[in-house]
């Protein structure tokens, strides 16, 4: 598999919804 | 780093050496703060782990153990034996007191009652939770904060043999449980480092209002390994006895981090509904599940831009292997044939500047030394139902010194891995 590691996740809000099946990128998470 | 257009980013190079004193982010205010936790890099400034069970930065050692887990999940979704080390020559020494686990992020819980505050590595690439606990029967790695004692808890129980829950946590470490008066579990993780302990009950509390009983997890009477001088682990995987679904009745399974971008900078990892809040706007994509990683967050990858121009990758080099996304390791690996085309258009791009030495996993490195500011192409990762992730600055490029400065990306080196 490819990994997408924490490096290239940073300074992202990442969203998991299990439950609905989907993941989210917001961009400007951190601040 | 700043976007000079929308094509290249713009960075002054002495942004890149790692800050030396912490920069708190403003608090989130009214009901938010309650399920957010805050996040730090596990060796930065803003680290509650003491200053002197942390290290330098030795980026060497970082992608070592980097590999070393990269290994382990390969490992794992082929189904083979999990012997990851077995034919490596690497070793990571693992000081006492030392941390190495420089590519991980940390958070504080309270668990027992009286509750007391433990700071964990979080991981979504693993499902148990566990923490040191007293006695320590066989080893207990020095950690920063007092090893949780249950005894001296109200609200500790055990979990017998033969339970349910015992078989579950067998299942989630894949190793079967063992059995001594009560249940016996054992991880092993991809670099080697390892606990073992009771399975049990206790209160974990993640804010005043979010407070769980009988939150199952481990308490470790022998742990070795990378875990700096943290109290343990929680895992956030999609195992039934992970956080995410313990905490399943409450949250909905919802949760959101953000990871700062320098190792000076804090984030947030959030439970519940009100993910989302602090991004002007979430892209989504699909949440993909996968027989061969039962633990994993699938996603669909289906291709890649550099400087806004989409690379010629077949969309099989992503789908024929899949993607996971991981908080615990720190480098994307991607196929061989979509790394070779984001390595030549990346190189290409960055043509002007010096080329140096690799750095272990990483192949594509340059003397920045001499510049005060480089323009670097933009890369972005597409998704499916076209979700893109347009990678910031921090997170195209590693950096061990100035002068060697490199790509962080890697490939796997088989397509099928």
């Amino acid at each position: 598999v490819a990994i997408l590691g924490n490096k290239q996740q940073q300074t992202f809000e990442v969203v998991y919804d299990v439950t609905g099946g989907k993941l989210g990128f917001g961009a400007g998470g951190c601040s | 780093g700043e976007i000079a257009d929308s094509h290249h980013h713009v960075i002054v190079t002495n942004s890149l050496i790692p800050a030396k004193t912490c920069t708190q982010s403003p608090k989130v205010s009214g009901s938010n703060q309650l399920r957010k936790l805050q996040v730090v890099h596990i060796n930065g400034p803003c680290s509650p782990l003491g200053q002197g069970k942390k290290t330098n930065l030795n980026l060497g050692q970082i992608l070592l153990q980097d590999e070393l887990r990269v290994r382990s999940i390969h490992s794992r979704i082929s189904n083979s034996k999990q012997s990851p080390l077995a034919d490596s020559k690497a070793k990571i020494p693992a000081k006492s007191g030392r941390s190495l686990g420089t590519g991980n992020f940390v958070v504080n819980v309270g668990l027992g009652t009286p509750k007391r505050d433990l700071t964990l590595i979080f991981d979504t690439g693993s499902d148990l939770t566990w923490i040191q606990c007293k006695p320590c029967a066989v080893n207990c790695y020095q950690q920063n904060e007092p090893t949780f004692d249950p005894s001296q808890s109200s609200t500790y129980s055990n979990i017998s043999c033969g339970s349910a829950e015992c078989t579950q946590v067998g299942l989630a470490t894949g190793n079967s449980p063992r059995c001594s008066s009560t249940c016996i579990y054992g991880v092993l993780y991809g670099d080697n480092s390892y606990s073992v302990g009771f399975y049990g009950r206790e209160t974990l509390t993640l804010s005043a209002s979010d407070v769980f009983p009988n939150f199952e997890f481990g308490c470790g009477q022998n742990n070795r390994g990378l875990f700096g001088s943290a109290a343990g682990l929680l895992g956030l995987g999609r195992n039934q006895i992970s956080l995410v679904s313990q905490t399943a009745t409450k949250f909905g399974k919802k949760f959101s981090y953000c990871l700062p971008s320098t190792s000076s900078g804090t984030g947030f990892l959030a439970f519940g509904n009100q993910v989302g809040t602090s991004s002007s706007s979430v892209k989504y994509t699909s949440l993909l599940t996968d027989s061969r990683g039962n633990s994993f967050y699938f996603v669909p990858l289906l291709g890649i831009s550099v400087k806004g121009q989409r690379l010629a990758i077949p969309p099989t080099a992503f789908t024929s292997s899949g993607t996971i996304i991981d908080s615990g390791t720190v480098i994307t690996r991607l196929p061989p044939a979509a790394y070779a085309a984001l390595r030549s258009a990346f190189r290409q791009a960055m043509s002007k500047y010096p080329s140096t030495s690799s750095l272990s996993i990483l192949d594509t490195c340059y003397d920045l030394s001499g510049y005060n500011t480089v323009t670097i192409p933009t890369i972005t990762l597409h998704f499916g139902g076209g979700t893109g992730l347009a990678v910031d600055s921090s997170g195209i490029l590693v950096v061990a010194s100035l002068s060697q400065v490199c790509l962080a990306f890697a490939g796997n080196s088989d397509p099928s891995d």
